[in-house]
């Protein structure tokens, strides 16, 4: 339950208005909060929007997390 | 592979994301 909640700590930081879901942009802004290049943080976006519609779900973010926590292949948190 | 070595990269650039987050969040109890 500790990675579940840090992984929803973590998407609300990046969820900044509270939409459920985290777009291309969210993601540019963070790069005022952490130690990322845009570029970096849009591979980042790219790498867990999953299904590349543009929208990053909780559950895409939280499947993400997991496979850098455990490794790739384990169920998402 | 140039496939395999952008997902290599890919997994760094996620790696030092989490990373990012995870030390921001240091210190909040």
């Amino acid at each position: 339950s500790t990675v579940l909640e840090k992984t929803q700590e973590f998407f609300q930081i990046c969820d900044i208005e509270s939409k459920g879901f985290i777009t291309r942009r969210d993601m540019q802004r963070l790069h005022r909060e952490l130690p990322l290049s845009g570029e970096e943080l849009e591979n980042v976006f790219d790498t867990l929007d999953t299904d590349g519609n543009g929208y990053l779900t909780f559950d895409e973010f939280s499947s993400g997390f997991s496979e850098f926590m455990f490794g790739p292949g384990v169920p998402s948190v | 592979d140039p496939n395999m070595k952008g997902a290599a990269a890919n997994e760094g650039v996620l790696a030092n994301f989490f990373n990012s987050l995870l030390s921001k969040k240091t210190g909040v109890p």
